[in-house]
């Protein structure tokens, strides 16, 4: 697979990483 | 096409402290060399270089600031290639990034100072202007969500304009006199954030003129007035009156127009000078003081422009008294008439020529009206000197005369007669006196036109000669100096003359046989339209519509009395309820062993909305017969809608008009997915959103809800946050084992309690179904539908194609009378795969042919299930019969309790 991590924006400069995978509507 | 947001960033601010903000990977680099790329806007397209990527971590980095405004989102295609052959080991994949807006943009009016105008006396809330204002942020976003409002109003003092927050539209508030002020204006203030204090604004202003209408009425200084004239003579200005009217100077409205109240002899006119509004009475015909000393006239006044309707009723003619006074002024004899014609016989002798006497021709006393004593008469211009006068008398005789005189002439003899007053000063008269010859044609009235005189002859077929009797016959015109006829025709029955063409000298008019046909046919349609018309009504009166020209069903249908002509919007597909309460009945299907639950009562997600127009926000627990009791109390109902956690923007009034807006939906989840992260690092990023749609564009047919679930299959701990109802339908989508919800008891109805059944004639029908459950991670439509009903029994409702919308579709019906508090009904399918339940209490006396409506279910994972409760009161133990169910995957149960005083002859027949 192909996989997306993105950082999740928080106004406390805590970072936590989510994971996507492929997802349609 | 990636449902959310993968990534975000706010715009105006340096979003490099969070770099990486994403990062890509692929399974292949665990056994290939993998490199890492991206393209797109803002990577190799402008503006260039936003986006930069580590192509061997595959860590993305962003390296600008971002504008909204320019480019509210990016898509950056990642690819992954083998680093050696750089062949694509994966299909490219989009990740969209996000630009949060900020509220760095403020209101821009489309004016900066709005011009309009509204007419006095208009109704309260008459538009006036609209304004408009637009903010560049981000749409459908708060920032961006303009309010308006009057900052202040010249002249101030009473509120007369209302502007609509939202839309921009200034309405009338109040009663506007343009006699009072004739213009307003406005500050106007246009606030984002929907007028919050954090919101930034802008200014414009409003000029309103106000316009005048005919609303006042012209008055005079005085109540009456009079003048004298002397007799005699004209008049150009004989008395001037002054009209005040309060309305716009100048205009129509203002005009006065004066009218006289009798002025039968039409002697006097009155003419309104516009510049100053002042009437002016003339004398347009001499007076005679002989005859009236003293005019007593009446006289009225309004405006030139109709008055408006406001005031048009209240306006009555008040007649002003207008006295005149005719002054006498000595007069002259006169000769009355003035021209007199006198015939001589054409048979008379020379001898009885000479003094033969014409006739009288005295002047008349203008003082006394009777004949002048005190003048003496002269001939004036008589150029053949052929009569000779009386000069105290006034007897006219012949002095000579000579048939040449005329015959040469134009047929007559013209001569002019004076009468001098005696006495200082002298005063003449004069009068003339026109001789011609009588023959048989001068027995005929004379006629006198301004170019010449003609005579009308006698009739030349004389029918009856009595004088007092009309002439009958036919008639000839010919000028009286010569023979030759000009026009001829007919008398009518009343002796008129029917005055035919007039064909030019020497022509004659006749009548053709066609023009006599045209005459009859003309009469004969005369007679017959009346006639005809006639025949209209009567038919009319019988019933008898004219149909419109195309056929049945052309052409305009009435709308009846009563109804408006307005479209209804119940707010329920399908049924048409009434104004009654209804209560409902709480529907729960269990799954027995697999403890499968869908109920219908609402979990506590949303809130409800009343009438259309309230919005009801904040958190309600609302239980299925709650609802139900207050759609039957608001029959029109508005859409209900609900959000978890936080509201967002997006009203039910644009639900309602746009159906499923699905920009909001956009920022509803992107903004949820930031709030989310900001308060609970543990929290599931999972959501779900209930949306009920009016059955706006796009929503699935017949639906007013619907339910999206967007969860990863990774991680379903969100379904605990769900409330009961919508996390059974996702663990349905997920193809989970269902558990029942706790306290949740739902049993067949015990026939030995309290059951209260419904009045006769009420029908409970419940329906649903459902599809085959989804994939993982697809959307779950959930539709509900409430119905209410009347006493009387309604048809079974169609069940909807399941497999139309989504994977899972839920509808419920409810019908009952007013107090009936309906049993749960407990339905055990094998699977939780379609469901179709339908359930009818029906009461005694009722006709129950042809009223059940089972659908025919083909796929063999479906359920019927058939449950009747007939008739309160009987004992009869109740017989339940299940048929033989050759397949396994198709039950249909079928129930009955029949007690003996249901007065049902078992008559039923269910599939």
């Amino acid at each position: 697979g192909f996989h997306v991590e993105v950082k999740e924006w928080n106004e406390n400069n805590v970072t936590r990483w989510k994971t996507f995978k492929r997802q349609k509507r | 096409e990636w449902i959310e947001f993968a990534a975000a960033c706010r715009e105006g601010e340096d979003n490099s402290k969070r770099n990486p903000i994403a990062k890509i990977r692929s399974d292949c680099e665990e056994n290939q060399p993998i490199v890492y790329s991206i393209s797109g806007i803002g990577i190799d397209q402008p503006p260039y270089g936003i986006f930069v990527i580590n192509k061997n971590t595959g860590e993305i980095n962003i390296t600008s600031i971002v504008d909204r405004e320019v480019t509210p989102m990016f898509v950056i295609r990642c690819y992954a290639r083998h680093a050696i052959t750089n062949r694509e080991v994966e299909p490219p994949l989009d990740l969209r990034i996000r630009v949060l807006d900020i509220n760095d943009n403020a209101p821009v009016f489309s004016q900066a100072t709005y011009m309009g105008s509204i007419e006095e006396s208009s109704m309260e809330t008459t538009l006036v202007m609209k304004l408009i204002a637009t903010d560049a942020d981000e749409p459908n976003n708060l920032n961006s969500k303009i309010a308006y409002k009057i900052v202040s109003q010249e002249p101030a003092g009473a509120s007369m304009f209302i502007l609509n927050r939202d839309s921009g539209e200034v309405h009338i508030a109040n009663y506007l006199d343009r006699e009072q002020y004739d213009r307003y204006s406005l500050v106007v203030r246009a606030s984002d954030r929907d007028g919050a204090a954090d919101g930034i604004s802008s200014q414009c202003t409003c000029s309103i003129e106000v316009i005048d209408v005919n609303d006042n009425f012209p008055t005079l200084l005085q109540n009456s007035y009079s003048a004298s004239i002397e007799e005699n003579t004209l008049s150009s200005q004989l008395l001037m009156i002054q009209a005040i009217d309060r309305d716009q100077m100048f205009s129509d409205n203002w005009l006065a127009e004066f009218y006289f109240i009798g002025n039968e002899d039409n002697c006097f006119e009155f003419v309104t000078d516009s510049t100053n509004n002042v009437g002016i009475l003339k004398v347009i015909k001499p007076l005679n003081y002989e005859q009236m000393q003293s005019l007593q006239l009446s006289f009225a006044v309004r405006n030139k422009a109709a008055f408006h309707h406001s005031i048009a009723s209240q306006y009555q003619v008040i007649g002003t008294p207008l006295t005149i006074q005719v002054i006498n002024v000595k007069e002259p004899p006169s000769f009355q008439p003035s021209t007199r014609i006198f015939y001589i016989p054409r048979d008379l002798s020379k001898e009885a020529m000479s003094n033969y006497i014409v006739g009288m021709c005295a002047a008349t006393d203008e003082e006394t009206g009777l004949i002048a004593s005190n003048v003496r008469y002269l001939m004036g211009y008589d150029p053949s000197s052929m009569f000779k006068i009386n000069a105290k008398t006034g007897e006219l005789r012949l002095n000579k005369f000579d048939w040449s005189m005329l015959n040469v002439g134009k047929g007559f003899y013209k001569a002019e007669i004076l009468a001098i007053t005696e006495g200082i000063p002298a005063n003449t008269a004069t009068g003339t006196i026109v001789l011609t010859i009588q023959d048989d044609n001068d027995n005929c009235p004379v006629l006198s036109t301004d170019i010449r005189k003609i005579c009308m002859s006698a009739p030349s077929t004389v029918l009856s000669a009595q004088a007092d009797q009309p002439p009958k016959g036919s008639w000839t015109l010919r000028p009286i100096d010569g023979k030759t006829a000009v026009s001829t025709g007919v008398y009518v029955g009343d002796g008129t003359p029917d005055v035919g063409r007039w064909p030019g000298r020497g022509g004659t008019t006749t009548l053709g046989g066609g023009a006599i046909a045209l005459m009859f046919l003309g009469a004969l349609i005369f007679l017959l339209v009346p006639i005809l018309m006639a025949m209209s009504a009567c038919c009319d009166r019988c019933g008898y519509k004219a149909r419109p020209v195309g056929g049945v069903g052309a052409g305009f249908e009435p709308v009846p009395e009563c109804d408006g002509g307005a479209i209804h919007s119940w707010g329920i597909e399908g049924a048409h309820p009434q104004d009654q309460d209804v209560t409902s009945i709480s529907v729960t299907k269990h799954a027995g062993s697999a403890g499968e639950i869908v109920e219908s009562s609402v979990s506590g997600i949303y809130t409800n909305t009343r009438g259309g127009t309230a919005i009801n926000t904040g958190m309600k627990e609302t239980s299925g017969l709650e609802t139900a009791v207050d759609y039957g109390r608001f029959p029109i109902y508005g859409t209900t809608s609900g959000y978890r956690k936080e509201s967002v923007g997006g009203t039910l009034q644009e639900y309602r008009e746009g159906g499923v807006n699905m920009a909001f939906l956009d920022s509803y989840f992107a903004e949820k997915a930031f709030a989310y992260a900001d308060e609970d690092e543990g929290r599931p990023a999972n959501d779900c959103l209930l949306i009920y749609d009016h059955e706006g564009i796009g929503s699935p047919v017949g639906s007013i809800g619907c339910c999206s679930f967007i969860g990863e299959d990774m991680d379903d701990t969100y379904l605990d946050t769900l409330g009961p109802k919508f996390k059974t339908l996702a663990e349905i989508c997920l193809g989970k084992v269902v558990e029942p919800i706790p306290g949740v008891s739902a049993t067949f109805p015990n026939i030995d309690s309290d059951l209260k059944l419904p009045p006769p004639g009420t029908t409970i029908i419940v329906n649903e179904s459902s599809s085959m459950p989804p994939q993982v991670g697809s959307t779950t439509f959930v539709t509900e539908n409430t119905y209410a009903s009347g006493a009387t029994l309604q048809p079974a409702r169609p069940i909807p194609d399941p497999l139309l919308h989504g994977n899972v579709m839920v509808t419920e019906t409810y019908t009952s009378g007013s107090t009936f508090q309906p049993p749960a009904l407990t339905i055990d399918p094998l699977r939780a795969s379609n469901v179709v339940v339908t359930e009818r209490v029906l009461a005694p006396n009722s006709d129950l042919r042809g009223v059940l409506n089972i659908p025919d279910l083909t796929d063999g994972a479906n359920v019927v299930v058939t449950e009747r409760v007939i008739a309160p009161g009987s004992r009869l133990p109740p017989s339940l019969s299940i048929p033989d169910l050759a397949d396994g995957s198709n039950v249909v149960v079928t129930e009955r309790v029949i007690r003996p005083a249901s007065g049902l002859q078992g008559s039923l027949n269910i599939p």
